[in-house]
Order: structure tokens, then sequence, then C-alpha cells
């Protein structure tokens, strides 16, 4: 563990008290795009399947569970509690586009040719896109509330820490895992875009409206 | 060193 892991873990843990504060106090998920979220939950489901074979730590298990058990949450209160307020006009992104492609590519592009270890894989590489849906929503309607830039920050930042971390950690350690990340840079490049407008607008207290 | 494939990671 290193300040830059750390640090990413924090930003990942924060991004979802964001969102789950947002959703419970304004008692609405307007702007939130469920099919991102589906796809988190699909990311964390495939990836800590793990939970069952390898311990690591008692910090590592309980980050697992703590995602799987958010990203559960964050579900039922979009999906059930608050699914008036789901904008699903908006949230038009065909998820099909994504999940066809991680899971091809992951049957091909894996470290090694075994159930667990493909869907491993799988997770790495959808989580990687799983923002385009919600990233697609905003680009559609045109703006975002600022709680919901923010929450698009923590979470993006959190993969760029994790790029930091495997700097650090092929320094230090000589360790590195290509599949892990080609995709944390493909994943961060994909915010690029919203990181300059969040700079540029919301932190200057100027909402986050895109140029028509 | 770690094989590949133990992820130690989130």
């Amino acid at each position: 563990m290193n300040i830059f892991r750390l640090m990413a873990d924090l930003a990942h843990v924060l991004a979802i008290v964001i969102l789950l504060h947002k959703i419970w106090k304004s008692r609405s998920c307007a702007g939130i795009s469920g099919k991102s979220q589906i796809l988190f939950a699909l990311v964390y489901f495939m990836r800590y399947l793990d939970i069952m074979t390898s311990y690591v730590s008692f910090y590592n298990s309980t980050m697992k569970l703590l995602f799987l058990g958010t990203s559960g949450a964050t579900l039922n209160l979009i999906y059930r509690k608050f699914k008036p307020s789901y904008d699903h006009n908006h949230d038009s992104f065909r998820i099909a586009y994504l999940l066809v492609p991680c899971a091809l590519l992951s049957l091909f592009l894996n470290h090694e040719f075994s159930v667990l270890e493909i869907l491993w894989t799988f997770s790495i590489y959808l989580e990687s896109v799983a923002i385009l849906p919600q990233l697609f929503m905003v680009a559609k309607t045109g703006e975002a509330e600022s709680i919901t830039s923010h929450y698009l920050f923590a979470l993006g930042s959190y993969r760029a820490l994790y790029v930091c971390n495997w700097v650090y950690r092929y320094i230090a350690e000589s360790h590195f895992d290509l599949i892990a990340i080609i995709a944390g840079l493909v994943q961060t490049i994909l915010y690029c875009d919203f990181f300059y407008l969040y700079i540029t607008k919301v932190l200057q207290n100027r909402k986050l409206q895109l140029p028509a | 060193q770690q094989a590949e494939n133990v992820h130690d990671e989130l």
C-alpha cells in the first residue's frame, strides 16, 4: 500500500458517498445514469467474486464488501425507491455496445484462460468504459448539477491515482499488470474532457454546461 | 515477486 493507492481508494469511496448522499438528500436520481451504475455493479460483482477464493488483507475484503454493498444500494435507490425521478429518456446509451466488446476482448486478452481470471479481466475492461453512459447523458442534456460533477471528478481521480500507484509500484517493486494499466489509462483518458470542464467551470462556481 | 494473476488491488 502506497500513498497513491490509499488516496485512490479514498477518492473512490468519496465518489460513492457523494452519489448516495446526493440521491438521498434530494430524494431524486435526476441526472444520474442508471446504466453506468448497472455496469459498475457488474464490475464489482465480477471482480470481487475472488473474495471467496483469495484473501489479501482485512482492508481489501472490507473495501470489496463496501463496493458491492454500496453499488447494490445505489441501484436500489435508482430503480426502486426513487424510480419516478430516474431520467430514463436521457439515459439512452446502448450498454450492449460496451458489454459485447469487453466480453470478447477478455476472452482473447487475458493473463490466464480460467473462469475467475476471465471475469476479472472482463471487469477491468468494463470498468474502463462504464462511465460512458453517464458522460453520454451529460452530453445529451448539455449540463450537470455541481454535485454530479463532484461525483464524476472523484470517480475519475480514483483511476488516475491508480495509474500513479502503478508507476510507483513499477519503480519500487518491479510489479506491473499490463491489462490493468492499459485499461486504467483508457479509463482516465475518457475523463480528460470532463476534468477540463470541471476545473474551468465548476471550480469557478459555474454550472457545468456544454457549449451548444 | 507475485504471480501476475494474483490481484491484490481493488
